[in-house]
């Protein structure tokens, strides 16, 4: 049962990296089943980030979002910040492309708090030109002013000329 | 409004393009 349960994650995988959302969805939900089953939280956690991301190409962004939830719920009770960090990611955009900029900068910014804490000055780029995104769409220039001015800041210290 | 719409997509599209790639292994 355990190794069924592997082989669902894995199949589920696959569907996905070949643009099978639907089948890919279909053998997540297979693996997530089991790995309750057996109260595996590491293997619950990842077919919730699998079901997110796979609901993000089936355009259904409100379902993706709940996944990702699960997501970052799990994450915090099994302690893996980095987890954390990049399911506060997922939802930040998610929330963007559901066109609620509040509920996406509140994310984006969980998102740069860990970064930080995790001296993660990629993620802490990417998190500031998100904000700076967000803060322009809910008509705050002055805020998203300071978020760009830090992205470009990061983006000179790595090099990322793009 | 069109050109604020084509600044959020372009850090959700970069992030789309990676997502497309990302599964968490077994």
């Amino acid at each position: 049962r355990a190794a069924q349960g592997r082989a669902y994650g894995n199949l589920g995988n696959t569907h996905y990296l070949l643009g099978s959302f639907m089948e890919a969805t279909a053998f997540h939900k297979e693996r997530l089943a089991i790995a309750k089953e057996f109260g595996d939280k590491a293997a619950e956690r990842r077919a919730y980030s699998n079901l997110g991301n796979a609901h993000i190409f089936l355009g259904r962004f409100d379902v993706a979002a709940e996944y990702y939830k699960k997501t970052l719920q799990l994450s915090r009770q099994l302690k893996d910040q980095a987890v954390e960090a990049q399911a506060c990611y997922s939802l930040g955009n998610t929330y963007t492309l559901l066109q609620d900029y509040e509920r996406a900068a509140e994310y984006h910014l969980r998102h740069l708090l860990i970064a930080q804490e995790l001296a993660d000055r990629v993620g802490e780029g990417r998190a500031c030109w998100s904000l700076g995104n967000a803060y322009v769409s809910m008509g705050s220039p002055a805020q998203a002013l300071t978020f760009a001015k830090k992205h470009l800041e990061i983006s000179q210290e790595i090099g990322d000329r793009n | 409004g069109q050109r604020l719409h084509l600044m959020q997509v372009d850090s959700v599209q970069r992030w789309m393009e990676d997502l497309k790639l990302m599964t968490e292994c077994e």
